[in-house]
């Protein structure tokens, strides 16, 4: 006789969603490095690069990266303001980022 | 430009409270 066992396939390690070793950003979506997507960090970095007073415009934005459209960076800048890493100055369109003090 | 001020501040504490 033969038991049939089809093939039990039990993915044994899953490990990485280890709980709670460094920050808690959990709730969901594709995780990547430190809580934000590419898009996010991409856009994260160059308003931390910009010295202006005033901060980057969305304009600015757009024009350095242009391999994103205007919406997804717009999300992001939304993201990121509401996770309190930018802010904004003059205007909705101008953004600064509250980790470079 | 007070109000770049309280955006700012708000947007630290937003940031402090996530990083806990």
């Amino acid at each position: 006789r033969k038991s049939i066992m089809t093939s039990s396939k039990m993915p044994q390690s899953l490990g990485s969603f280890g709980m709670g070793d460094m920050a808690s950003y959990g709730c969901g979506s594709s995780v990547p490095v430190n809580g934000l997507t590419a898009h996010q960090s991409q856009v994260l970095n160059l308003i931390k690069s910009c010295s202006d007073p005033e901060g980057l415009s969305l304009k600015e934005l757009k024009s350095q990266l242009h391999n994103i459209n205007i919406i997804t960076i717009k999300q992001a800048v939304e993201f990121l303001s509401s996770e309190g890493h930018i802010y904004s100055t003059v205007d909705d369109d101008h953004y600064k980022s509250t980790d470079a003090e | 430009l007070e109000r770049i001020r309280r955006n700012k501040e708000a947007a630290l504490q937003r940031l402090a409270s996530r990083s806990v």
